[in-house]
């Protein structure tokens, strides 16, 4: 399985996930797919996720979605706005709060967030991995398996690639 | 303006002990050749579907990842690709599933997203619409490489029968 996902300068992100599927799949399986939700999510709001590995699991845990909301409600819950309306101005217009730059979403908490979906698909016995970049622009890797091909790079200079 | 992106060209049991020099500077030029892909679109302001589709389908193209040219073989030794693209603008989405022939098909994802109304279709129905878009198609051998064959007539010689391949599964 191949994947991309990306922050572009006018700040839209966007997943891709391309694949054969496993060795010796039957009867129209097709749960290696990387179905929306599970295998490739995308909003703005939130973050991109493309994932490889055991596609079923990444079905049953609905990875990539899951992934995107915890960021967006870690975010939230960073500000103390779990149980608040949506803060409004003074004409009473709701305030585009996650747009703002003032509310970014640390790397390490992301993080946290990302290997806890990631450790979920391991207690149902499933493994594999997924690249992920926040609305604020981090590239991030998570996996439960001994080596993933990977890279990133970012406008600030980081350029890597990555097997173990 | 700030960008940035992450690629992987799949995750498993990867051995150290497997790798050979050779092997290992290989893979890591052809990610970092994607790498580069994507980072050029991003660099020059293009959009960050833009900048995926330029790594996907050149990984497609690459014998070493299981997509597109390079993946693995189903039991009757044929190849049924899947993709799935996603626009962050609009949630956008767009999938293929069990698809064959097609050269890459993040391309026919990204066609389904935008040039049909729906989300994601699957098997004939996808090919047809893949082919009335005139995505390119390429024959069955174009995919084949000589290391997922054996992989696939290693597994088929270590399980008794299908059951045992695909319980584990289910």
């Amino acid at each position: 399985t191949v994947g991309a996902v990306a922050l572009d300068t006018h700040g839209n992100l966007a997943a891709g996930t391309s694949t054969g599927g496993m060795t010796g799949k039957r009867w129209g399986r097709i749960g290696d797919a990387p179905v929306i939700g599970a295998g490739t999510y995308a909003d703005n709001d939130s973050c991109a996720v493309s994932g490889t590995g055991w596609g079923e699991y990444f079905i049953r845990v609905g990875v990539a979605h899951e992934i995107c909301t915890r960021l967006r409600y870690r975010l939230l819950a960073e500000r103390d706005l779990l149980q608040a309306t949506v803060p409004t101005d003074a004409d009473g217009v709701p305030v585009d709060y996650i747009h703002s730059a003032e509310f970014v979403l640390d790397a390490d908490k992301a993080q946290e967030e990302i290997d806890a979906v990631m450790g979920d698909v391991a207690r149902l016995g499933g493994d594999g991995g997924v690249i992920v970049v926040t609305r604020d622009g981090f590239p991030l890797f998570s996996f439960n398996t001994t080596g993933m091909y990977r890279g990133r790079a970012t406008s600030e200079g980081l350029d890597q690639v990555a097997i173990y | 303006g700030r960008w940035s992106i992450a690629i992987h060209g799949g995750a498993g049991t990867l051995d150290r002990a497997d790798m050979t020099p050779e092997r290992d500077a290989a893979y890591r030029a052809s990610l970092q050749a994607a790498l580069d892909a994507g980072k050029a679109v991003l660099a020059g302001g293009g959009s960050a579907l833009d900048a995926v589709e330029a790594v996907v389908t050149r990984l497609e193209d690459d014998e070493k990842f299981n997509a597109g040219r390079g993946a693995v073989f189903t039991w009757d030794g044929t190849h049924e690709l899947d993709a799935a693209i996603m626009d962050g603008r609009d949630r956008a989405a767009g999938a293929i599933a069990g698809v064959t022939g097609v050269r890459h098909p993040i391309m026919l994802a990204r066609k389904v997203m935008i040039d049909s109304p729906h989300v994601m279709l699957a098997g004939e129905g996808a090919e047809e619409f893949a082919h009335e878009q005139g995505v390119e198609f390429m024959p069955p051998e174009w995919f084949d490489t000589d290391a997922r064959r054996e992989a696939l007539e290693r597994m088929k010689a270590e399980k008794l029968s299908a059951l045992d391949v695909d319980i584990k599964f289910g």
